[in-house]
């Protein structure tokens, strides 16, 4: 029951029994919010009328659960000089590390799933959620394969009368470089560090794939059940998988200089090579 | 050099190389092909950097071209190079890369052995650096994936990552210097345990 807060310059993180959120102060009288959670999406098996199962290539939820964390979750936070972080255990098969760099505006979020349990036979996708009061009118921006950010309108299409069947799926898109969502007083960004699906499936709100293990075939040719692998000497277990997305609110308009310097320097990361020296016979 | 921009081209290719949309053995198949190519491009950056740090002391004593080790399990905190116990009057040199065009400012983080070190830069000035605790998580995920993947036990045990903020010339490199002090200058950062039910 204890509230905790971590970060010393513009973005706090918040701490409570309720989970993490983000907080910003764009003005004195202008403090943008945004709660991070996680969730599954239950695959669907396909029924006798309607086959189409989720796999591979085929996104089909059928339906969403939340995740909470799993009795006593333990939350360590370390302070330095140069950032402090934050780490969370969920529950045995989701953690993450939430960092707030001195100077900088925005989070690290390095999160680790997996393996994603699957003994009650139900295929699970992992998203984890951002969520503001934000009023984004069903529009949010994707980028395209790392170029423009292009506008998204829930359930729309700008060029054909779009027959939503498929809620969630229908409204997902591929994220390389990032997604945004805007309002008359904010802006929020994330940028992530791999290929992952994303959407805003509600005013507000940003959600990301992370991780995906299924139980069934979607027979699209692949001939094999989604369900990676790790294999020990003791047998084999579902994948686990680490990445990172970076989250910043800014006012409206200003997040785009971020994007693209930020983004650049995600995917071209500092590279490091290590060797010896004796002592002080500098090299 | 040739092969490797040809293999690199030719995994690129197909979706099928990062989308999950392939069978488990073409999803093994692939990421030993990339390995391959990430080993052919470590050994093209290891002799490029040889070769530019032996220009740059070309004025001073006669490099004969150092052997650079790269660690690309850095994402699961292993890196056998910057673990592994520092002999004595030993240190670690690291040499930080940038491969875009303006100046960066980043916190590079490396896992060690031992909490008592500290970091200085080319001039022989020490540099704020933070030492951070492996979470348990960490270290499960490090041992497993290493003893699945190299069929081996991690054998130093890195406990702690150090981390420093590099600051990096646009397009070249920097380099800093890691070396055990020998005694207990610090602990680890400031740090508590909370439990609830958050």
């Amino acid at each position: 029951n204890q509230n905790v807060e971590v970060g010393q310059g513009n973005l706090k993180l918040l701490y409570s029994e309720e989970g993490m959120k983000m907080s910003r102060f764009l003005s004195t009288s202008n403090e943008v919010t945004a709660e991070q959670s996680y969730a599954y999406y239950i695959g669907s098996n396909g029924t006798d009328k309607d086959p189409q199962a989720s796999g591979a290539y085929v996104f089909r939820p059928d339906g969403e659960r939340p995740i909470k964390s799993e009795g006593e979750a333990q939350l360590t936070i370390v302070r330095g000089p140069l950032f402090d972080e934050v780490h969370q255990e969920l529950n045995s098969w989701i953690s993450q590390i939430t960092r707030v760099y001195k100077g900088k505006d925005h989070a690290e979020i390095e999160f680790t799933v997996g393996p994603i349990p699957v003994d009650d036979d139900i295929s699970k996708e992992v998203i984890t959620k951002l969520t503001t009061t934000m009023k984004t009118n069903g529009t949010f921006y994707t980028d395209s394969n790392g170029r423009d950010f292009i506008k998204r309108v829930r359930d729309f299409r700008t060029d054909w009368d779009l027959q939503v069947y498929q809620p969630v799926a229908g409204n997902y898109y591929p994220i390389n470089l990032g997604i945004y969502m805007q309002d008359k007083t904010s802006e929020l960004s994330v940028l992530v560090d791999r290929a992952v699906g994303g959407s805003s499936l509600e005013n507000g709100q940003i959600e990301l794939m992370l991780h995906r293990r299924m139980r069934h075939d979607d027979i699209r040719g692949v001939g094999e059940v989604l369900n990676e692998t790790v294999c020990l000497p003791d047998g084999c277990k579902g994948l686990t998988i680490k990445g990172k997305f970076y989250v910043q609110i800014d006012k409206p308009g200003e997040g785009a200089k971020w994007r693209r310097t930020f983004g650049q320097q995600i995917y071209s990361p500092l590279l490091l090579a290590f060797t010896e020296q004796e002592g002080d016979n500098w090299i | 050099t040739t092969d490797l921009l040809a293999d690199a081209l030719a995994i690129a290719q197909h979706h099928d190389a990062v989308s999950g949309t392939q069978r488990q053995h073409v999803a093994a198949d692939y990421a030993l092909r990339l390995s391959i190519g990430y080993l052919q491009a470590e050994k093209v950056v290891a002799s490029s950097l040889s070769f530019l740090s032996a220009a740059k002391s070309s004025t001073e004593k006669k490099n004969p071209g150092t052997k650079f080790q790269q660690c690309p399990l850095l994402n699961i905190s292993y890196c056998p190079a910057s673990e592994a116990r520092l002999s004595s009057g030993k240190s670690l040199v690291v040499v930080v890369y940038n491969s875009i065009g303006w100046k960066r400012e980043e916190v590079v983080r490396v896992p060690v052995s031992s909490e008592n070190v500290i970091v200085k830069d080319s001039s022989g000035k020490e540099v704020v650096s933070q030492l951070l605790p492996l979470s348990d998580i960490t270290l499960r995920i490090r041992n497993e994936y290493v003893k699945a993947y190299l069929g081996k036990s991690p054998r130093d045990t890195a406990k702690h990552v150090l981390a420093f903020t590099a600051s990096v010339p646009p397009l070249g490199f920097t380099t800093y210097v890691i070396s055990d002090t020998g005694r207990t200058a610090r602990g680890p950062s400031s740090s508590y345990v909370t439990s609830g039910s958050t």
